[in-house]
């Protein structure tokens, strides 16, 4: 039988057994599961390394777990601005975008560009304007709120009035990154 | 930030990265998720790698490529190359975080500096490893 594998993280940073209930843990692991074997059964059915790794990303895109899409953090200004990238290593071709706001699947997006377009990188309302050319799935950026998300903005928001920070202060330890 | 990187059965590797950024972040800031070679790479002779971490570091450090082109220009192995690059470069830079990356036989790395990663791999037999802090 042909080798074929799949790896896959949710964030680093800060993650202490201390402060992770049972229940959050087993729901982190379970949607992990839930991603990996995703990805899984499309290689072991045969489809390609590229389809896998969308697939099994959508998973963890949708859940509020993980700092992408529905649970991603908010910036400074209330919002939440997705990032994603996707690289073909058969091909060397590679697509990307930044600063999204409405599109429900960045990472969809991200292969948009590297398969219908002649650029790697797009960013903000142009890269909103090529999803919209594509035909993927808009949402209202409301669909990325989350509480949790939106109370540890409010927290770091507050700390700024309060401390006199550089530009390259260690957000690990000021709760701020979530990997 | 969440990753995956992939060996098909036809010896194809690919690799991605979707996040959110940095929570509170100013001024359109765009960290190494969407820049290809930091936050994310894939190349069919080496490995197929996703970052998750500090992204200014992982900009600086050209993490993802670093991972590969250590593998291709220095024979080092896919484990070796990231332990190299997340255990010794990277905390060097001053930053932090972590990689999942597979190689073009199939092996698997998922290295971090960091009090924990979320993570999971899976082999051609099913054989599943999830993991969560640095145990």
């Amino acid at each position: 039988q042909p080798n074929f594998g799949i790896v896959i993280h949710g964030g680093a940073g800060t993650i202490l057994k201390e402060n992770m209930s049972d229940s959050l843990e087993q729901a982190y692991k379970a949607k992990l599961e839930e991603a990996i074997r995703t990805g899984h059964e499309i290689l072991a059915n045969g489809g390609t390394a590229l389809e896998a790794v969308q697939r099994t990303i959508n998973v963890m895109e949708d859940s509020p777990l993980f700092n992408s899409a529905r649970g991603a953090v908010f910036t400074n200004k209330g919002k939440n601005e997705l990032d994603a990238s996707i690289m073909d290593g058969s091909t060397l071709n590679a697509g990307a975008v930044a600063g999204v706001t409405n599109v429900k699947n960045p990472i969809n997006l991200a292969y948009e560009v590297m398969v219908n377009s002649d650029h790697v990188l797009l960013s903000g309302k142009g890269a909103e304007q090529f999803a919209e050319e594509q035909g993927l799935e808009i949402v209202d950026p409301e669909y990325f709120y989350t509480e949790r998300r939106f109370k540890a903005m409010e927290r770091a928001r507050d700390r700024d009035k309060t401390e006199n920070r550089t530009a390259f202060y260690d957000p690990l330890t000021k709760d701020e990154k979530f990997g | 930030t969440v990753g995956c990187a992939a060996l098909d059965k036809n010896g194809n590797l690919a690799a991605g990265t979707s996040t959110g950024g940095m929570s509170n972040k100013k001024y359109n800031r765009i960290g190494d998720s969407p820049i290809i070679g930091a936050g994310t790479y894939a190349n069919n002779i080496t490995c197929a790698v996703s970052s998750t971490g500090w992204g200014e570091y992982f900009i600086r450090g050209v993490v993802a490529y670093d991972i590969s082109a250590l593998m291709e220009y220095k024979g080092l192995s896919l484990q070796e190359a990231a332990h190299e690059v997340i255990q010794n470069k990277l905390p060097e830079l001053g930053g932090d975080g972590g990689i999942i990356a597979i190689d073009h036989k199939g092996n698997v790395s998922m290295e971090f500096n960091t009090a924990g990663m979320y993570r999971a791999s899976m082999n051609k037999n099913g054989e599943l490893n999830i993991g969560i802090y640095s145990e």
